[in-house]
């Protein structure tokens, strides 16, 4: 597959950030009892929750595969506990 | 399937919902008929009742919301995030938001308003996404068939962990509403044997189910799973059950002169039916009036077999035109001057002139039971 460029790059992080902060993040910050590593790569993290979720090979990298997801029409509700 | 944490439900059988605001691509009556429909598919599973109410907070608040709509979950124009819903609760709790920017349809051009609506409602009622693809609360758009829908397996045990299932009168627990299809083979006076299409053909009845037996005339040169059979004078058609491996891709139907097929088949869109329309479950042609009746879930469509034309005014409801009519139709057949209409193990005699059920049979007593 040719290369993306770096402006479909840059598209695909920013569909990418935006979908995780609203599908993929519990609002009001952590839940009790959960620890979040100081500087953690909280990004790779939720992108391999996304992945277990829509049963897809967990890499954390947005593979085409993952980007096919993100960009299909869906429920607003987020998918981790809110 | 996957429940809210704290697994929130409603501690009442009874919800009201309210259509608070409508979206400008859909008539108000599709959009009603939309959510009623989504709300049936899941009160067929659950012991729950849905009642509308057009006025005042209702549990369950429905609106169609432009952007940011007060409930900091800001909409987003077309594509992307379509509706959401709250879970079980006070005040915001139950209510379903629909995405106004989005082209909403009761077909497949646009988004299927049931197909979202259902999906919500699950929300509305306790259930959160699940990593079942099957589901219907899998978070990504499926488009759904409205007619014919039948609870997916997972969403099921889903909303049955959290209120139980629908029971019976006989307390037993009932099946999801879906086609009366019954798998396994009926002895031939089993007291819940039902037809799946019913006619005359010239001197004979037929009586179809999709097995073998109980001993009716089999047409083995027509295919198995029949839902719809009419004789007219003009032609016969008869309406299979899809997916039926001999038919193309979507509902259509044969014509036959005696046992012989007519070329090949045809796409039931002939009669005029709308787009939306995906099954029959029954036919029957009148012959004084010369018309034929088609019966699609709680409605039926009449056809005018002079100007070969479907009349205006219709679909209208079989329970409102034919009182003491209850259930979905499988079957119907027109016999000296009266109307026989199969429903599961009834089959109600009724009189076109006095316009009601004279007595109701069990359908088994048409093969002599």
């Amino acid at each position: 597959l040719p290369a993306a460029s770096p402006r479909t790059s840059r598209n695909n992080y920013r569909l990418a950030q935006a979908y995780l902060d609203k599908y993929y993040t519990k609002k009001g910050g952590p839940q009790i009892g959960e620890m979040v590593a100081r500087g953690g790569n909280s990004t790779v993290k939720k992108i391999k929750e996304l992945q277990e979720f829509f049963g897809l090979r967990v890499t954390g990298k947005l593979d085409r595969a993952t980007m096919d997801v993100i960009k299909r029409p869906r429920c607003g509700v987020p998918d981790v506990a809110n | 399937y996957r429940l809210f944490p704290g697994e929130p439900k409603w501690k009442k059988n009874t919800l009201t919902y309210r259509i608070s605001k409508y979206t400008p691509s859909m008539t108000p009556a599709e959009v009603d008929r939309a959510m009623e429909m989504a709300l049936r598919a899941w009160s067929s599973a659950v012991p729950l009742n849905f009642v509308r109410i057009n006025a005042g907070e209702a549990d369950i608040m429905i609106s169609f919301e432009t952007g940011d709509h007060g409930d900091s979950y800001p909409f987003d124009g077309p594509r992307g995030t379509l509706a959401h819903a709250f879970a079980p609760g006070e005040g915001l709790g139950g209510d379903t938001h629909f995405d106004n920017a989005e082209k909403w349809t009761m077909g497949t051009n646009g988004f299927n308003l049931f197909t979202v609506a259902a999906h919500e409602f699950g929300h509305a009622l306790g259930l959160a996404h699940s990593t079942d693809p099957s589901a219907l609360m899998y978070p990504t758009y499926k488009y759904q068939n409205p007619y014919g829908f039948r609870l997916p397996k997972d969403d099921v045990k889903g909303i049955q962990a959290l209120y139980g299932p629908r029971r019976a009168f006989s307390g037993k627990p009932t099946a999801p509403h879906g086609p009366p299809h019954n798998p396994s083979i009926p002895d031939l006076c089993d007291s819940n044997l039902s037809f799946d299409a019913v006619t005359m053909l010239g001197k004979e009845l037929l009586l179809f189910r999709d097995r073998p037996v109980p001993e009716a005339v089999l047409l083995t040169a027509l295919p198995c799973c029949l839902v719809g059979a009419v004789q007219s004078w003009t032609r016969m058609a008869l309406i299979p059950y899809w997916p039926s491996p001999e038919v193309p891709k979507g509902p259509h139907y044969w014509i036959t002169r005696g046992f012989q097929m007519q070329g090949p088949p045809r796409t039931i869109y002939d009669f005029g039916f709308p787009r939306y329309v995906q099954r029959i479950d029954a036919a029957v042609y009148l012959k004084d009036a010369q018309k034929t009746l088609f019966f699609v879930g709680d409605e039926y469509y009449s056809y005018d077999e002079r100007k070969r034309k479907m009349e205006k005014d219709y679909p209208k409801s079989t329970e409102e035109e034919f009182s003491g009519v209850n259930g979905q139709i499988d079957a119907a057949v027109e016999l000296n001057g009266y109307i026989y209409f199969f429903s599961g193990p009834k089959a109600y005699k009724y009189d076109t002139e006095k316009e009601d059920v004279v007595s109701v049979l069990k359908s088994s007593s048409w093969i002599g039971c």
